[in-house]
């Protein structure tokens, strides 16, 4: 379960992350 | 896209697929020609929960008995940490310079690092649980060959105590394990075989009944019996048989299919 918890972090952190990165792009596009 | 086992780590994995698979597209594209906002704040928000994760992987590691997992869980935590710092090191390139490939493809590298490493780790754990069930499965199977052993009532009454608890809780974590599954064939053909077992078990119980009943009786037909005893014995031991091997399965073995 821990490691399902802390999984979900990492995976809703990396998500942000990557459309963030993204959204300049897609402006531009 | 990748193909998650099971359903939990699909809905924990899928949305981080799906949005670095478009920033990968955008990439290779050639159109990822705007700056890159600074990416410090959710740079740092990845590395505290990669930091976590490790943490607690480790725990798990310690406390754990399962020698498989002790030794798969480190690389899997190398991975996700390795990605980590290749996050840290694109944050770097593209403060300097917002328009840094190289930057870019870390970027990139990391984010994919860490979905990977991120699903070994549960897979990792995945598989733990499987053998964990697998194991429940076994001491069932290796209950049954007792079945041969019983002669009197107060016998097979004691054994039917003790081998009822054992079904159930088999039945439940195999019917669950089931529902869990992506692979429909897989989940389909575990839920069939535990349905299968449950159906037979009434019928060892009236076979091993009836054996019982030849002795008293002077053991007339008790032949008949003991082979009535052993083919449900040998039909339930089968069962739990295929389910062991089911439950192995990884999502993408297709062997099924051509049942």
């Amino acid at each position: 379960e821990q490691i399902l918890e802390a999984a979900k972090s990492i995976a809703t952190a990396t998500t942000a992350l990557v459309k963030a990165a993204s959204a300049a792009q897609k402006e531009l596009v | 896209m990748p193909v998650f086992h099971t359903k939990t780590i699909e809905q924990i994995l899928e949305p981080v697929a799906n949005q670095v698979s478009q920033l990968v597209i955008i990439h290779e594209a050639g159109e990822d020609g705007a700056p890159v906002p600074s990416l410090e704040a959710p740079i740092n928000a990845v590395e505290s929960a990669v930091m976590n994760l490790a943490k607690v992987g480790r725990q798990q590691v310690q406390s754990s008995k399962d020698e498989v997992l002790k030794m798969d869980t480190p690389p899997a935590i190398d991975k996700v940490e390795h990605a980590a710092t290749l996050l840290k090191s694109a944050s770097t390139d593209l403060g300097q310079d917002p328009y840094s490939k190289s930057g870019r493809e870390k970027l990139i590298s990391g984010a994919r690092g860490i979905l990977q490493g991120t699903s070994d780790l549960l897979l990792v754990f995945d598989e733990a649980e499987v053998r964990r069930i697998c194991q429940v499965c076994q001491g069932v199977r290796e209950y049954l060959k007792v079945s041969e052993v019983v002669q009197e009532m107060e016998n097979l009454v004691t054994y039917v105590k003790n081998l009822s608890p054992g079904m159930t809780n088999m039945s439940r974590m195999v019917s669950q394990r089931s529902e869990e599954l992506t692979n429909v064939n897989h989940a389909e053909k575990l839920a069939y075989e535990i349905n299968s077992l449950k159906t037979q078990l009434p019928n060892l119980i009236s076979s091993m009944k009836a054996f019982v009943s030849t002795l008293k009786d002077g053991g007339r037909a008790k032949e008949a019996a003991v082979n009535n005893r052993k083919f449900y014995v040998n039909n339930i031991s089968s069962g739990i048989t295929e389910i062991i091997r089911l439950l192995q399965l990884v999502s993408t073995d297709q062997e099924l299919q051509y049942d």
